[in-house]
């Protein structure tokens, strides 16, 4: 379901190119439940903005579900990450002027509605009691934790029942028991709704449950190129 | 040189009351290297901020370095923390415009100089390469992978020399192996300056390699509250 052919990354600061990604080749199945793990600094959220279709290679293949990112314009793009992808970002990215619910509900509001006005309401509250914030609800970002927003923005990608969801550092601001608890939570969704999870990790923990990790290293793999 | 007494913080959000703390008696002394442990919730943050300067308790008493903050008005507050406290916060809160070397430099420019420019320049490049970041100097915040960010946030609350660091889940976006030369970084300075290192965590590493550590559990200290 995901797959990179010889894909480079640069980044340019002023006249230094920066190579992020040098050469990557992978393939990812469907409703694999995989990690990228590296160093700081070795490519991860890199590599995960150009799957979760957030940036554009500077040169190499992606092919997402079949299709061939190349051959899609911008407003394309946008729509197979609405339609296909969830993404979990190392900086969270809440809106601050939410609070917990909206911002959880928001991604619903971008799509053509697909359920009752109350199922969506149920399906909603219920995945916020799962990553433990129900009597956090009318919090807005600036009002939680460091742990606690990192699970609104876990729960608000999981949402819209993505076909796939990109998850960079998603425990890094929390206790191992918390942690534990929302893998868990991953790992069933992976295999009731055969849901793609891609984590890019340090955390000892989701590397030992998941079935496949991608080793990276300086911008090349080093292991684990194919599940 | 850090000590509470029956601390107690609570936040209102419209007509509900938060309490985050409740009830907090502890000692530090100088020189410890100690940190507090708890859930994702538990009052980690809240207790840092109080203890860094940055907020006041709702009741209680803190002393920093003797002095008893109730008697300090907001601006004395605010010197007592340029001159003896230096923080790394969970979410960073560098500076975007500036980059690398101009976020570290930063706490320097805000106090009265006390070192000759050369001596400054070379202190600066110093801590920047004990981080890891020689090669990043240049770059600006979003320039940098989040793990880089964070040590950037960490140099930066070290650069003044304080007596007091306050680091909140320092390594949270850390891999092991830079996480271990960070903490080891911290031991080294706490050794030769007798700085006190206070810190927040998950990181059962740092948990192993602290002297002492608080726990927290809900508000409320269940273990730990004197060294
Ligand atoms: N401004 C605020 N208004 C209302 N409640 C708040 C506010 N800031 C924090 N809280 C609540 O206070 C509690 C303690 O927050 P704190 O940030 O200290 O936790 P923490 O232990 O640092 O958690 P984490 O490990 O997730 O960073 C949380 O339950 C949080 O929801
Ligand atoms: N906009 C940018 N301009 C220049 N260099 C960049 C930019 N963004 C990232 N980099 C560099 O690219 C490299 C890879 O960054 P990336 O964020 O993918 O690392 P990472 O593996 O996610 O690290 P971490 O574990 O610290 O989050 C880093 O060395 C970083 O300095
Ligand atoms: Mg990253
Ligand atoms: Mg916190």
């Amino acid at each position: 379901v995901v797959e990179l052919k010889e894909v480079h990354k640069d980044y340019s600061l002023g006249k230094v190119n920066v190579p992020a990604l040098k050469g990557i080749s992978l393939t990812i199945g469907e409703g694999d439940f995989v990690s990228v793990a590296g160093p700081s600094g070795s490519g991860k959220t890199t590599l995960l903005n150009l799957i979760g279709c957030i940036d554009r290679p500077t040169r190499g293949e992606l092919h997402i579900t079949g299709q061939n990112l190349e051959r899609l314009r911008d407003r394309e793009l946008t729509e197979l990450r609405h339609r296909t992808l969830g993404f979990i970002f190392q900086t969270f990215n809440l809106i601050p002027v939410l609070n917990v619910y909206e911002n959880v509900e928001f991604p619903l509001l971008l799509g053509k509605r697909k359920q009752s006005r109350k199922e969506e309401k149920e399906w909603i509250d219920h995945i916020i009691n799962e990553v433990g914030l129900g009597d956090r609800k009318k919090h807005r970002p600036n009002e939680l934790s460091g742990g606690q927003r990192q699970r609104v923005a876990i729960a608000r990608a999981l949402v819209t029942r993505p076909q796939i969801v990109l998850a960079d550092e998603p425990t890094a601001n929390l206790d191992s028991a918390t942690s534990e608890r929302i893998i868990e939570l991953m790992k069933k969704i992976n295999e009731e709704q055969k849901t793609t999870f891609i984590f890019s990790t340090h955390d000892p923990m989701i590397v030992d449950m998941v079935d496949h990790v991608i080793r990276l290293h300086d911008g090349v793999i080093i292991s684990g190129s194919t599940s």
